[in-house]
């Protein structure tokens, strides 16, 4: 499976719609303190369905949703897709095929909710489609800011997660 | 089962000896099962040695040292099972030039031995300089972000301010 | 007693918001008190507005935004009473150019106003050119570390290996 | 009171006897990932009365001596000295002077004391006499590594000490 394109509206800093084209090999993100950069990453983190607010740096999911600037007024609704090729649909009950475009989009006050190809799928549905290729938003190869050195600094009953991503 | 997680185990251990070498120019490291004699139910220990010096307690490893140990690991896990995507969030903080070098060579081979795509993060002009591609993140319009492709010439323009 | 510590609180309030403004180049930034009426029960709380954007939690700066928020308040409490001596170990590391530039520039102003000694580690050419002086940490014996005085050349060759 | 001088002994990775001088103004610390830089900083708060190895990234104090090399063997000692000009002795007893001498030495297995000018005193007229001047091991001005974001994401009620320092 290839994770191709990620499109954002409305989530943290990015209120007009946004697409990284995600390409083969090394993909530098580059910018200024507090353009956004890790709000990218962690767009990607949750569609891929993480679900701790604070692990997104919030104190409650919706924080996630654009709340505004000083020009601008706040959003009630944000949508992360992300696309993949070559993917089997299976986890998600769909036939292995080749495009899924998965997405989650959060309505302020009302939760989130997912889709795949335009069905609507649980949570846990995605994290397992994702556990199968080796991924997802807690995977060892998905690393935040500042969180380099967590796996050394962890426990070893811990650590042994990555052992079952090995597997 | 068992057998399974077991082969794992000695495979992971063994990539990870060969990437730590790597990633610090020599010394020695190995990984431990630890806590139960049943492999699905053990911890996961590890042991890393800098060149020269003697096996230390992780805690002890400089800031530097920790985060090549643990990408030595996460690269020895992708060797077993390549993820498609990773993303390195400024992993090059804590590094020295040196060492930026070596963890960009490193990237280069994984590019090469798996499909993995990577995003990767960073203010070091040397890692930008090692990228296949810079996307820019502006905020032109204070508060709002936006992505733009760049070369590198604009890409150490936007953090240098 | 009570008094003292409401007339500092205004004090270190007063220099945060004016030093968060020069170290952000805008915004606006404050202190209050509390959970609790009482000075000597109160918690401390920091509200910081990065310049253009809405009033955001804490949690939700960025990495280098949150550098800059505590050296501002680090930096205020010096500036109502100096310490002799201060430590910074790498806290430019998640700084881009512009912002090691500001940091530095504010690094100087306290050098000029208070006596307080700085000892700055840092792996940022930026930065140790900024300094009076620099010392270099070597292992020319592995796993035996050694000082010397060396000038910038030197320096920078030293983290670019 | 000013500090003037950092000296240390078999401390963490300095086997040798080395001298910091600490003059006025801005004084970088430079050199490769692993080579000690740190490891200074951490001499510098342990002399000052930190108790925590935790906090010397240890797990007992006794990490603090050095613990040989492949080619050289460990010690049982460390040793870390400190010098101020015009410090009031006071804290420990002594006559408001100029010249003040702090030191601190460990054995392996039967832990460490304290002295001022020569004579034994205690861990607490040590951290006293630090927080008298504003400063000590763990004053929001000595900033180990990794941590100058804690401050931020510290609570409320962490955050009061900062006040009790600036009065
Ligand atoms: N829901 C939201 N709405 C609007 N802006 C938001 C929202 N959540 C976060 N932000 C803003 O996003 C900015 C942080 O972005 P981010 O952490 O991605 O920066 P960065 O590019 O990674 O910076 P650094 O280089 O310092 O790590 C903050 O200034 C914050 O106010
Ligand atoms: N008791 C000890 N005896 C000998 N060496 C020790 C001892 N404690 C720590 N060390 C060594 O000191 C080194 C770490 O030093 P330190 O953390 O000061 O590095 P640093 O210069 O800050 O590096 P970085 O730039 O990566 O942060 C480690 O390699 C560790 O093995
Ligand atoms: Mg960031
Ligand atoms: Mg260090």
């Amino acid at each position: 499976a290839r994770l191709t394109r990620l499109a954002l509206t409305g989530f943290k800093s990015f209120a007009e719609p946004v697409t990284v084209e995600i390409l083969a090999g090394l993909t530098g993100i580059v910018g200024p303190n507090g353009c956004g950069k890790s709000n990218v990453v962690e767009a990607l983190r949750w569609v891929m369905g993480e679900n701790s607010a604070r692990s997104m740096r919030g104190g409650e999911m919706d924080d996630v949703i654009f709340a505004g600037t000083a020009h601008r007024a706040s959003r009630n609704i944000a949508e992360v897709t992300l696309s993949l090729e070559e993917a089997h649909g299976s986890a998600v009950g769909l036939p292995a095929q080749g495009e899924l475009e998965i997405s989650r989009r959060i309505e302020r006050g009302s939760g989130s909710n997912y889709r795949v190809n335009g069905r609507e799928v649980r949570a846990r549905d995605v994290q397992t489609l994702f556990a199968d290729l080796a991924s997802g938003a807690r995977s060892s190869g998905m690393i935040s800011q500042g969180r380099v050195a967590a796996l050394v600094n962890a426990r070893p009953e811990e650590r042994r997660q990555i052992l079952e991503e090995a597997a | 089962g068992r057998e399974r997680l077991s082969a794992v185990f000695a495979e992971v251990d063994r990539h990870f000896q060969t990437l730590f070498a790597r990633m610090f120019g020599g010394g020695r490291a190995h990984l431990a099962l630890t806590g139960s004699d049943d492999v699905l139910q053990a911890g996961l220990e590890i042991y890393a040695q800098p060149p020269g010096k003697k096996l230390a307690t992780l805690s002890l490893l400089s800031g530097g040292e920790q985060a090549l140990t643990a990408l030595s690991l996460i690269f020895a896990v992708f060797r077993c099972n390549p993820a498609p995507i990773s993303v390195l969030d400024e992993v090059d903080a804590p590094l020295d030039d040196a060492n930026v070098d070596r963890f960009c060579t490193l990237l280069e081979d994984m590019v090469r031995e798996t499909e993995t795509r990577f995003l990767v993060v960073t203010h070091h002009p040397l890692t930008m300089s090692r990228m296949d591609r810079l996307y820019g993140v502006t905020m032109q319009e204070r508060g709002i972000s936006r992505l733009l492709s760049v070369d590198l010439g604009k890409a150490v323009e936007m953090v240098t301010g």
